[in-house]
């Protein structure tokens, strides 16, 4: 398994490497073992968004540190791509630029994986095939309707506060 | 294989038994604070097999139960099930037969928790078993939840290193 | 101390009791006592949504909690206010109508504290008197612009958008 | 007594001196991802006596020295400096007799750290002193930072404590 696991780490490398000036629209990074041994080695994770110096992962902020994440999450994808991928409002720290940039990524990879994602952003709103309301127009029951991108935007308030 | 719809009936605040179709390769799921989108993902994840109550932010696995509002009761059970188009014959093992796969998982207040792979009562570990491997199972890197997404790359080298295993 | 801390949480209690309901537009909520000697208990909080039953605070949605701790540290401002406030990107988790009541409790709080947010939703940057804009014109470096509301939006996105 | 401007200089990402003025009631900070504004309010709670250079999300105390970029080499000193309209006379102590309170640190690279009050070199003790009792420190309820909202309430009831009695 030394081998498997040396291949792996090849390739999720060779795809955050690819993914990561993707997201962020230049910059670059990598993933590095810890140790010599594989077997027993830890992953660091080195991030330099673009014009920026190489710096601990630490020191990025919230959407930096939210978009190398996903740049990792779907190198492991392009890898090993699951039947289906759950994203729970991941967008929630982007500026529209990187969501923008995040919405065209997941686009592209519905190809292969199939996305269920959970937005209040118009962006990412936009790029769903299929748009799923849930309401609780009975106080504490939750119900789903059918929506569409306008009936959507209602719902999660844009369109509420032209009402209010 | 892909997710064809999530059945939920008695699980958290979906009281009413509810299909949601998710035929799309995209598919966005939006509405007000606490409508209930998280607990969609929790259904998912219950179903894959997720043992630990507090990783669905509840106290005892009961806590997934349908527990009442100010006008309605309690409800004695929760199930729920996913549904998924298998033609291209990707399920492992004995699956890859059927056209459709449906995975369940049942539980009752008394603590009677049962798992189903097209309709035959199973244990845990089949359904586990079912998608070993795939990078799908209650707590792996296909399934993020609300507010984790930077805690992948936060964690100590040893535990990304956990996730990359997954990967292989 | 035994006296000036059982003051203390009934004030607090009566401030939480009251914003928390302004901040949802309904519902109730309360700080309990773990324990009857005030000097070692810890404090619960129970929170109740317009038309929820009261449950954990853990099984509350990620914009309910937000929403409820947002109610309980205004209460502690209520009773001590500190010379400013400082939130950053705080609404990051609520829909807009959760946004609009937040925006309009900190607009009533400004008259004692003084606000210092970080924000990138429209309608928090609306109750804003004084828009500043950081902007990394230099990559790396940042600077200070002085912006209106339209050139804010036009950092965070809205307008990158058109413009791309 | 409130906040007439913030000065950073060299601290962070803000290489050039650059003065803030809030001298409103409500102010907002606005940029796109990265460009800045979490480091204002490390800023911040630096001045005020934070010494844990992870809750600055660093590894040592240097890492709030502007580091460089790709074209411009690190910088020794990192200073920051909060201004404050005392015409209330509200400043504790001494301090009430001035209509202007500043409140600044220093650190250079070889680890000194200095703290003054009106250009005065003081201890950090006594500007925490300052503003001991008002909720506002390194890690008082006054300053939230990005992401740590929810913490207040999922904390632990005796943590929940903690905070109130800052607010006594
Ligand atoms: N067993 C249960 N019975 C009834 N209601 C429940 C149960 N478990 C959780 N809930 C309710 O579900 C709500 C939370 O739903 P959920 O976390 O899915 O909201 P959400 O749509 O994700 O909201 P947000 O946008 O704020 O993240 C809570 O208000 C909670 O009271
Ligand atoms: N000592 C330093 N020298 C130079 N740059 C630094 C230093 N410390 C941090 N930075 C840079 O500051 C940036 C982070 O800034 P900050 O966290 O304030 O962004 P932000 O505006 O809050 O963004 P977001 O909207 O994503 O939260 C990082 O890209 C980091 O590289
Ligand atoms: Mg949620
Ligand atoms: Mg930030």
């Amino acid at each position: 398994t030394r081998e498997l696991l040396r291949v792996t780490f090849d390739r999720v490398n060779a795809s955050f490497s690819e993914l990561f000036p993707t997201l962020f629209g230049g910059g670059q990074a990598r993933i590095e073992l810890t140790g010599e041994e594989i077997l027993d080695a830890g992953v660091l994770v080195v991030a330099q968004p673009p014009g920026k110096k190489t710096s601990s992962i630490h020191l990025l902020s919230g959407g930096e540190k939210a978009l190398s994440a996903l740049a990792l999450v779907f190198a492991m994808f392009q890898l090993n791509p699951a039947p289906f991928c759950l994203l729970d409002e991941v967008d929630a720290p982007l500026d529209d630029a990187n969501t923008e940039r995040y919405a065209r990524l997941v686009k592209r990879m519905s190809g292969t994986t199939q996305f269920l994602f959970i937005s209040h952003n118009r962006i990412a709103m936009e790029m769903a095939q299929q748009l799923i309301g849930i309401t609780m127009a009975e106080s504490g029951v939750s119900r789903m309707v059918s929506v569409d991108i306008e009936e959507a935007l209602r719902m999660t308030g844009d369109g509420a506060r032209e009402e209010s | 294989m892909h997710l064809k719809s999530i059945k939920l009936a008695g699980f958290k605040s979906f009281a009413e038994p509810t299909v949601i179709p998710v035929g799309n390769r995209l598919v966005g799921v939006v509405g007000p604070n606490g409508c209930g989108k998280s607990n969609v993902i929790d259904a998912v994840r219950w179903v894959l097999g997720e043992s630990s109550a507090r990783h669905l932010r509840g106290e005892t696995m009961q806590d997934v139960i349908f527990g009442g509002t100010t006008t309605r009761k309690p409800q004695g059970r929760a199930s729920v099930e996913l549904l998924f188009d298998n033609t291209d014959g990707r399920a492992p093992g004995q699956w890859s037969q059927y056209a459709e796969l449906s995975v369940r998982r049942v539980l009752t207040r008394d603590g009677d928790s049962q798992y189903f792979l097209n309709n035959l009562h199973v244990r845990r570990r089949d359904v586990q078993d079912v998608f070993l491997g795939t990078g799908l199972g209650p707590r792996a890197y296909a399934i993020v939840e609300q507010g984790t997404i930077s805690r992948i790359i936060e964690s100590r080298p040893e535990e990304i290193r956990v996730f990359l295993e997954e990967a292989a």
